[in-house]
């Protein structure tokens, strides 16, 4: 089964 | 005061509609340096990065940086009174302008609109430059068409690098299939096949986005794909002359 990262896990907020 | 002459406003077209199914509302920046836009989808699994490079405008003016908040849906109805050979030029006058003007510019016509702004407050990402371990140059219409056709066997599309080239695949319900992409070094630029391949990556995403993304291909004959293991990818259209638009998507990973 695939799970669909979101982008915040890999990328910080600025 | 912030000036900006697209000598060719149709390209600046073809980013909005590039654009506009991803993201809704957007935070435009302008500096001295030039135009550039971040936004991510509703869902925060896909992010547009857009710049624009002072030198690629007909004219530009930014004496103090400034953020225009826009809606994209608002912004491609003012588009639509342009033709497509028009000159666009955006304008604003205040220091805190509540509205953005265009002038659409053609042999026997000038058009005036003034698009109302927006105050948008929206979380901005630090995307690290770093070095991706697969990068693959592949024709974009070449590239569209393997994940239309593809998309139609299953909602996930792998991707796989080698030295060899580039593999997608998919498994569905229905069953499976593959399809590998060779390099090659024709004299044509726009239909050539580059893999540079540090180390192979294996990758899943899904491939709805791609189908967004590709609408980006009018900008570009060629489309420029990073890759590392368990990283997002980013699908890079090179804009000639003024700079690119870059789509990150996040990958779906084994649970």
């Amino acid at each position: 089964y695939l799970q669909q990262i979101p982008l915040s896990t890999f990328f910080p907020s600025r | 005061m912030f000036e900006a002459k697209f000598e060719d406003g149709g390209l600046f077209k073809k980013i909005v509609e590039a654009i506009k199914e991803l993201v809704k509302n957007v935070n435009l920046e302008a500096n001295g340096t030039g135009i550039s836009l971040q936004a991510m989808d509703t869902s925060h699994v896909a992010l547009v990065a857009l710049q624009l490079n002072e030198k690629g405008f007909k004219k530009y003016r930014c004496e103090k940086s400034l953020t225009m908040g826009l809606s994209i849906e608002n912004l491609q109805k003012i588009l639509k009174c342009s033709g497509n050979d028009d000159q666009i030029t955006l304008r604003t006058q205040d220091e805190e302008p509540t509205t953005l003007s265009f002038t659409f510019e053609s042999k026997n016509r000038i058009s005036e609109f003034q698009l109302n702004l927006m105050s948008l407050d929206q979380e901005q990402l630090g995307v690290p430059d770093t070095e991706y371990s697969s990068v693959v140059r592949m024709p974009s219409n070449e590239f569209t068409k393997i994940c239309r056709e593809l998309g139609n066997i299953n909602e996930a599309i792998g991707i796989e690098t080698s030295k060899e080239g580039i593999k997608f695949y998919v498994k569905g319900d229905i069953g499976e299939g593959q399809v590998s992409v060779k390099i090659n070094d024709t004299e044509k630029p726009e239909e050539r096949v580059e893999c540079e391949v540090d180390e192979p990556v294996n990758l899943s995403f899904a491939v709805r986005y791609f189908n967004l993304f590709n609408k980006a291909s009018a900008l570009s004959s060629q489309v420029i794909l990073s890759m590392s293991q368990d990283q997002p990818l980013v699908i890079e259209y090179i804009i000639e002359e003024m700079g690119s638009l870059k789509l990150y998507l996040a990958p779906k990973i084994n649970d």
